[in-house]
């Protein structure tokens, strides 16, 4: 199963889905690759120091390297890492004009995908050349919805892109779910986005909702996901019950 | 004065600030223009139906508006809005191959910016071409950053594109300063991150903190700005401060 998990509105808690998600299956012994597609490389940075890379996810993208070159082991086992850096913000630049600019990763993650049960893409806050590698890639999109007014505004456009994307790119490509993050149950906005949230996407929202848990916002300082930095934390429990809704999904 | 409010780290509370700063400089009788160039229109939706709109600020840096045919009156007296909606999205590729094409907006806006005393940029979470326009045609740019790990990872990139723009396009570009936004003063992440933020950017860091206040997450959903939706909140004594350090500088 390849999972891209994307939301083109910022801060909704892609990257630390991505992390403890991948971490999670990883726990539960699934061989597990997290791509890091965001030239920010938080995801990268949870695990390894960026400057200490040689070749990254922009090389094999560009054809100048294979993605075994950049895989690195974490401290996790089970899970790898196909890290990224700021290097990945010229990729819209450099595939200009080329017709099948977004079947790059499509192509590169053939040779590798066998050797994992499930693969993790983190993407950036944008539905540009990066994020449609990312869709047309995948075979199954997760989507991060913060409870929040802004949140639920913008996943029209969302909804629209992963449409064109399934029309001609990838008409295997499903919807994993919607998972609800950031959420304060002490909240009545909380309350009232969750119940909208519920209305648009009926039985695709999981039931696992990721409270707001500052556990969450510590660990990847500590280069941890949450199951070693703060295994008793809502935080680590909310993650671990995606992973296992998930598990049973696939 | 024009402020560009830019960070391409998502959810930093960049259109959070483009709200509450505007109103601010509003309630302080000053003539004030909010300028919404991020497509997922966030600050749009706070003041407008963004259905309703026939024309947009993607219409004037197309060249097929005037910005006068797209300015509305908002319910704050002094507080006009260029509202944004999705058709944005497809100005990278519209203005591809053009040479000048990330100087569209600082040529529209000459003829505008007569009439304001303060003309606010929103932002969308990446450095393309929209946020090019935005850091040519300012006079100033404004950096909300959120006190927490990943935040202050992405901010070379940030400072590297602004010193690119500086050198050629925009020479008179000016730091006007660094805003700590969503502040959680009860961890110890967040004390850190100060500290290292006040570190990097010196005396460039604004005394004014911004708080992590619910008020200003549920304000954009009654369609006002903090201070007639929760006047006695943090949130409106943390923006309201921030106003003043700003009318301080110019
Ligand atoms: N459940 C949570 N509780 C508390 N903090 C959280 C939670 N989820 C995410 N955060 C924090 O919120 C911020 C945004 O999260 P994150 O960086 O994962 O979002 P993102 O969607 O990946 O952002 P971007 O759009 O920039 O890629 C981070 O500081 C993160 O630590
Ligand atoms: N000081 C604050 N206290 C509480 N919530 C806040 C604060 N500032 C922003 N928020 C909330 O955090 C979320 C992100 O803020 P906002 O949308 O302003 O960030 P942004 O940088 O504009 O995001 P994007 O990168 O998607 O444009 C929103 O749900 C907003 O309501
Ligand atoms: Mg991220
Ligand atoms: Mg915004």
């Amino acid at each position: 199963m390849i999972i891209t998990i994307a939301n083109q509105k910022g801060g909704v808690g892609k990257t630390t889905t991505a992390i403890n998600l991948s971490a999670g299956l990883a726990y539960k012994n699934k061989k597990t690759l997290l791509i890091d597609l965001d030239p920010q490389a938080n995801s990268t940075i949870t695990f390894v120091d960026p400057h200490s890379l040689e070749i990254t996810i922009f090389d094999v993208l560009t054809g100048k390297a294979n993605f075994e070159d950049t895989i690195v082991k974490t401290r996790i086992p089970n899970l790898e890492l196909a890290p990224a850096n700021i290097s990945l913000a010229k990729l819209e630049r450099e595939l200009l004009g080329d017709i099948d600019s977004h079947f790059r990763l499509k192509d590169k993650i053939a040779d590798i995908s066998p050797s994992y049960d499930y693969i993790i893409i983190d993407t950036p806050p944008t539905l540009g050349i990066i994020t449609l590698n990312a869709l047309v890639a995948a075979s199954h999109i997760l989507i991060p919805i913060q409870s929040s007014y802004f949140a639920l505004e913008g996943t029209d456009d969302l909804l629209e892109t992963i449409e064109k994307v399934r029309y001609r790119s990838n008409p295997n490509l499903k919807l994993l779910g919607v998972v609800i993050t950031l959420h304060d149950k002490r909240t009545s906005l909380g309350k009232d986005t969750v119940a909208q949230i519920k209305k648009v996407f009926k039985d695709k929202v999981f039931k696992t909702i990721i409270s707001k848990n500052v556990r969450l916002e510590e660990s990847p300082a500590y280069r941890e996901s949450i199951y070693t930095f703060a295994p008793d934390s809502k935080g680590a429990k909310d993650y671990l019950s995606l992973t296992e809704e998930i598990l049973k999904i696939g």
